[in-house]
């Protein structure tokens, strides 16, 4: 780490662990998981970070988004300055098995729905606070992006449910954030094309011609619900089109940013992270043994076909009810899970602060006194707009996404008076 | 209208099929891994878990 001297910590003082975790209700399956103690504090929350996918490996986020460290061109590491380790007690799991150093022997522990991920990572937790007894007893937080919107919901479900029913050691779970997610997808696809003609991909011929596909998808993902099998497969062909439709005619656009153009089949080069983690010394010092490293999963993306076009926002006004906290967040110019999509679920989710959080106005989200966003929130639920952002937020805002931890975490997320003002006003 | 004809000429054919979207999603992060899924014959793979006692579950080792 050749700026670790600028960092002002020394190799010593870094708590940095790699780990497997053999899953309980599995046949042979193996979890690998990153734990990265925080820079600051051993008091600060515990987050776990969720990449989706579906199928693809945590470390993308640990070396491209929010970690300790991002990998330089000669595959030497650079301190990330803005890693979320600088306010929590950071993990990443690779997860569903089969991704990323999850392994298994046995083809049967694929997982193809949220029960399945849910549980797994529910054990593991479970696992690991009894391998540190010390963090058990700090804020809990369940964060992540993408198709992780799906499994955040569920995971964050999973962990009220064991604590309301006292199994296993109790989490404390505070909240869980969902980063440019999947969660709602009725809402969600209709919206794809009200985002696209907004911001100048489709023309208004296009718009309504496509538009003709949102009432079929409609009905499928309602014949879908919550726990459909073949009709949650028919639906994903079919609201599929409307997202394929949009890139025909967008041409060589980056569905993830679209400031930006894919060149070739390209759209980011994250091609280091292979080369890194199949070294053979980042190997043996992360214990992976034989195991190679599944970058993203084709098998894993596959099976989750069924789960893709459930509905998992209905859990959600549980977990908000008993003062567990949500911060949906979306970079403006995604377009895959993009802004207007989450905010339309997330303004039309039933729960007792509704008409409350739909009047609340839009605040800024001010970083360094300039905007990084706008924010709206009531109680326990919080919707952020941040701007000149694609998909991975916390790679093209790594300080906004890093203050926006921070605050959530800490309980002062929608306070919006600027650091020096309100210095004065304490004054 | 049938789904064929909202669909006949907007050029979709096999892009929605999982199997192209899945391959589209990781050649974009220019990722090329291997193996579709990490499933593995036998089961020691000679992983800090596979080495350890059996008894154990978790397996964590630090490192620099």
């Amino acid at each position: 780490m050749p700026n670790l001297a600028d960092s002002g910590v020394s190799v010593e003082d870094l708590g940095h662990h790699a780990g497997y975790y053999k899953i309980e209700h599995s046949y042979a399956a193996k979890m690998f998981y990153l734990f990265f103690e925080s820079r600051g504090s051993k008091k600060d929350p515990v987050v776990i970070w969720l990449t989706g996918g579906p199928g693809c490996s945590s470390e993308l986020a640990v070396f491209y988004e929010n970690g300790p460290f991002s990998i330089a061109d000669n595959l030497s590491l650079v301190w990330n300055q803005y890693g979320w380790d600088q306010a929590s007690n950071l993990l990443y799991v690779d997860q569903p098995t089969g991704t990323g150093f999850s392994y298994s022997s046995d083809k049967r522990d694929i997982r193809h729905n949220e029960y399945g991920v849910s549980n797994d990572l529910y054990d593991f937790l479970q696992a690991f606070f009894a391998e540190h007894p010390n963090l058990a007893k700090n804020d809990f937080y369940i964060t992540g992006e993408s198709y992780a919107g799906h499994y955040i919901p569920a995971f964050a479900a999973r962990v009220h449910r064991g604590n309301k029913a006292k199994e296993g050691i109790h989490i404390n779970l505070k909240g869980f954030a969902i980063g440019n997610g999947l969660t709602d997808p009725a809402i969600q696809y209709k919206a794809y094309t009200d985002y696209a003609l907004d911001m100048g991909i489709i023309t208004k011929t296009d718009y309504e011609r496509i538009n003709k596909v949102v009432g079929p998808c409609e009905v499928a993902i309602k014949l879908c619900g919550t726990d459909g099998t073949v009709s949650c497969m028919a639906s994903y062909f079919v609201c599929n089109i409307i997202f394929s439709s949009i890139i025909a005619r967008a041409g060589n656009i980056n569905y993830y940013d679209i400031r930006k153009q894919c060149v070739g089949s390209l759209c980011y080069d994250f091609s280091n992270l292979e080369k890194f983690l199949n070294q053979k010394s980042v190997r043996a010092s992360l214990g992976v043994g034989d195991i190679e490293f599944v970058s993203c999963s084709h098998t894993v993306y596959q099976a989750m076909l069924l789960d893709w076009m459930r509905n998992l926002e209905v859990g959600i006004p549980t977990l908000l009810e008993d003062g567990v906290k949500l911060l949906v967040y979306a970079g403006e110019y995604d377009l895959i899970c993009n802004w207007l999509g989450n905010s339309r679920w997330v303004h039309a989710m039933e729960w007792s602060g509704q008409k409350e959080f739909v009047a609340s106005p839009e605040v800024p989200f001010l970083v360094d006194d300039s905007e990084a966003g706008v924010l709206k929130s009531h109680g326990p639920l919080s919707f952020l707009k941040v701007h000149n952002a694609g998909h991975m937020v916390p790679m093209d805002q790594p300080k906004a996404a890093l203050e926006m931890l921070k605050r959530w975490t800490q309980g002062t997320l929608s306070e919006t008076v600027a650091e020096p003002e309100k210095l004065v006003a304490q004054m | 209208l049938s789904l064929a004809s909202l669909t006949d000429g907007l050029g979709l054919a096999r892009s929605s099929f999982p199997s192209v979207q899945a391959q589209s999603l990781i050649r974009a992060l220019n990722l090329f891994p291997d193996h579709d899924v990490n499933l593995i014959d036998g089961a020691d793979a000679g992983d800090s878990l596979s080495s350890a006692d059996p008894n154990k579950r978790l397996v964590e080792k630090r490192f620099t």
